[in-house]
């Protein structure tokens, strides 16, 4: 079974997609196998990853409500070993096609659970990553049941401290009813401007709060990452060199070593 | 009846609340009387406007199940002319809440309809500004129901273009089904970065694509901008001749503008 991580946070536009794509571009770059799930309905994951329209015919959308299994929704990307199972805009939906229903909270643990058979490069996956939507609904719930442990993805400005608690208290609440092996893997800075006083500052704040569940690493704003987008391209495949790329690899081996240390 | 704009965009972090919080601002800077309703359960709008906890024993949340009227629920901020009913994380509730009432999409229209005793500096409120979550969910739909028009914050980002046509969609099917007076007053460009090619590149898109409905003021990216939130106030109060504050002063004459040519 690969390791599950959730990329999660409710505040919006705080690097959640840009660490999936990139944070798995890097895992991948250094021996792992990697399955993105994209379950935000915005689907940006997906396009930064170069999937068309016309490559989501099945989605994550099947995915949740049982009409296909991950082996028939996953693609492969232009990035060797990772995949994705893509989104599209029917995942608002969802919730309506699944409300009723009494494993609506578990329906993405179990598609995952049936993904024995699906390989990249003619072997098992080694990790998933799931990128969430800015919100704390069941598309998020399904993420955090489904997942062995949550990567934060946390923007280094003030409003983005704000949700830090609400989304710790979300995170136990899961644990302690739906997922007793949900954990936090830790805690990545995003967007991080050292010419700004608000930046080191945000930054202190957190490293005093959350101590060693903050990554070492953390990554920098860099146009670069925000421009890859558009050539449905990581970041690592744009500019390899550029500090952001630079940043996620540094990221990838932070977080192989504490998959290690477990 | 005051005039209600919604601030909306499922994308995350675009400059909602930011927009919501300064616009405000700056309308009451020219002399008109600004209620603000804080319909995401983050409570960004609040905090930036210095609400503190306590300061929310009502919100929006009651307003929306009926426990209590604008004047009810509404609070004074430290800006003179602004007022705000704050939200809370009760909010994350209200779906469940109010998901099985026929009426459960014009909750926030009904109960704004019951404002006209509500006073600011002993006179009525002229514009209404609902800040939004970053998402298309029943609250957002409340606040698109209840607006006479929206007003669409969109970072120069190129993921934030991608979310464009689908928020244009939702925003014609509301027009078309449940609030057949709802427009589009304009598109403002956000944290828009001078010294970077992508930033540029998405203006001129969204230029091209929407033509006359973007306001030629564009909110430039300022440190300013993101700093003021942390002491509670708005960035007119917290530092006037900052390009940001300046902008803002600048999208509030074009947004009365705008509304005198209806
Ligand atoms: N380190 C960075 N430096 C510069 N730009 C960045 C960085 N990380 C992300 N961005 C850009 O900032 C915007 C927000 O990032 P992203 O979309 O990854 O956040 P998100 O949390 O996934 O947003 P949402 O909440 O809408 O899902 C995007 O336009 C992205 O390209
Ligand atoms: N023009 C700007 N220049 C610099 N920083 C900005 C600017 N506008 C907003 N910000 C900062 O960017 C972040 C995102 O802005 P904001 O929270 O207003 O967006 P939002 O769309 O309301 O987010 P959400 O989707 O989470 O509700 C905040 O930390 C804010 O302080
Ligand atoms: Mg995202
Ligand atoms: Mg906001």
């Amino acid at each position: 079974m690969p390791r599950i991580l959730t990329l999660a946070n409710q505040k919006g536009g705080v690097g959640k997609t840009t660490t999936a794509i990139n944070l798995a571009t890097a895992l991948a770059a250094i021996g792992e196998r990697v399955l993105i799930i994209d379950v935000d309905p915005q689907g940006n994951a997906s396009t930064g990853l170069g999937i068309s329209r016309a490559g989501r015919e099945i989605s994550s959308y099947d995915l949740l409500v049982g009409e296909s299994d991950v082996a028939g929704a996953a693609v492969m990307t232009d990035v060797p070993n990772v995949a994705i199972v893509p989104s599209t805009m029917d995942l608002l939906g969802v919730e309506l096609a699944i409300a009723a229903s009494s494993d609506r909270a578990f329906r993405l643990r179990d598609a995952l659970r049936g993904m024995d058979g699906f390989l990249v490069a003619g072997k098992p996956v080694t990790y998933v990553l799931i990128d969430c939507p800015p919100s704390l609904n069941l598309l998020t719930i399904n993420a955090l049941v489904a997942a062995d442990a949550v990567l934060v993805p946390l923007q280094c400005e003030f409003f983005a401290l704000e949700g830090l608690s609400q989304l710790l208290q979300t995170i136990e609440h899961i644990r302690s009813t739906l997922n007793p092996r949900l954990s936090i893997q830790g805690v990545v800075m995003t967007m991080f401007d050292k010419r700004n006083n608000l930046s080191e500052q945000v930054l202190t704040d957190v490293r005093s709060e959350m101590g060693d569940l903050v990554y070492d690493t953390v990554i920098p704003r860099n146009v670069r990452l925000s421009e890859a987008p558009s050539y449905g391209k990581p970041a690592l495949l744009y500019d390899l060199k550029c500090a952001g790329s630079q940043a996620y690899l540094r990221l990838a081996t932070e977080v192989i070593r504490r998959e290690r240390r477990l």
